[in-house]
C-alpha cells in the first residue's frame, strides 16, 4: 500500500 | 483528479475565503465558532505532517500550506485582533473541545491502518474533521439569526463534503484497489451532521427570506 498515493487527497 | 475531486477542493477554498473575507473586511467574526476554527487548525496540523517529506504535486503542497495559512490565520483573528475580537459571540460558543478531541484520539489510536505517529495522527484529523463544524451547528441554533456569509460559509463547506463524496464513489470506480474505509465512514458522518443545516439554509433561499434555524 502506497501510503503517500493513499494520501493524495487533502 | 477528477471533477468532483476539483470542484470539491474549490467550494473548500472558497468557503475558507469567504470566512477570511468577512473577517478581513468587516472585522467581524459575528457567528463564527472559534472552537471550530481551532479544531480545523488541529485537523490541518495533524493531516499534513507529510507536507515536506512526501511530495504528491504542486497543487496538493500549495493547498496544503493555504489551508495551513488560512486556518491558523482565523484562529489569530479571533483570539488577538482587537477588533475582531470584540465580536466573537464568546457566550454563545461553549461547546468544549475536549469532548471531540479526546474520543476522536482515542479512536484514531484503536483503528487506523498503520500504527505509526504520522499515520495515527492522518487518522486522528480524518476523525476530528468529521466532528470539528459541530461546535459551529450550535452556535448558529443558539444565535438562530444567520449573516448571509456565515449561512455561506457552512453552505459551501457542506458542497465540499458532498462532492468529496462524489469523487470517491467515482475514484472506486476508476481505479484499482481504492478502497478507503476510515475517509469513507468519517466522510459521511460529516456530510450527514450538515443535512439539517442544508435543509434550513435551501429552504430559506428557495423562499428568498432571511435564513434562521428553529430553536
Amino acid at each position: 500500500l502506497d501510503k503517500a498515493k493513499s494520501h493524495d487527497e487533502l | 483528479m477528477n471533477a468532483f475531486r476539483l470542484a470539491g477542493d474549490m467550494t473548500h477554498l472558497i468557503s475558507v475565503l469567504v470566512l477570511l473575507l468577512k473577517i478581513h473586511t468587516i472585522k467581524s467574526c459575528a457567528g463564527i465558532s472559534l472552537k471550530t476554527q481551532e479544531l480545523y487548525a488541529l485537523v490541518f496540523a495533524t493531516r499534513y505532517l507529510d507536507i515536506f517529506t512526501d511530495f504528491i504535486s504542486l497543487y496538493n503542497t500549495v493547498m496544503k500550506l493555504i489551508f495551513l495559512g488560512s486556518s491558523f490565520s482565523i484562529v489569530w483573528y479571533m483570539r488577538r485582533h482587537k477588533l475582531v475580537q470584540r465580536s466573537y459571540d464568546k457566550d454563545h460558543d461553549t461547546f468544549r473541545h475536549q469532548l471531540l478531541v479526546l474520543p476522536c484520539l482515542i479512536l484514531a489510536l484503536l483503528i487506523h491502518e498503520q500504527f505509526t505517529f504520522k499515520e495515527v495522527m492522518w487518522t486522528f484529523s480524518i476523525y476530528l474533521e468529521a466532528v470539528a463544524i459541530l461546535p459551529q451547528l450550535v452556535l448558529l441554533q443558539r444565535t438562530r439569526n444567520i449573516d448571509n456569509l456565515t449561512g455561506q460559509y457552512v453552505f459551501f463547506l457542506g458542497a465540499y463534503r458532498s462532492l468529496y463524496i462524489l469523487n470517491w464513489i467515482y475514484r472506486y470506480f476508476t481505479e484499482p484497489h481504492y478502497v478507503h474505509w476510515i475517509t469513507w465512514i468519517s466522510g459521511l458522518v460529516q456530510t450527514l451532521l450538515y443535512a439539517d443545516f442544508f435543509y434550513y439554509y435551501i429552504s430559506s433561499w428557495k423562499n428568498n427570506v432571511k435564513l434562521t434555524l428553529p430553536a
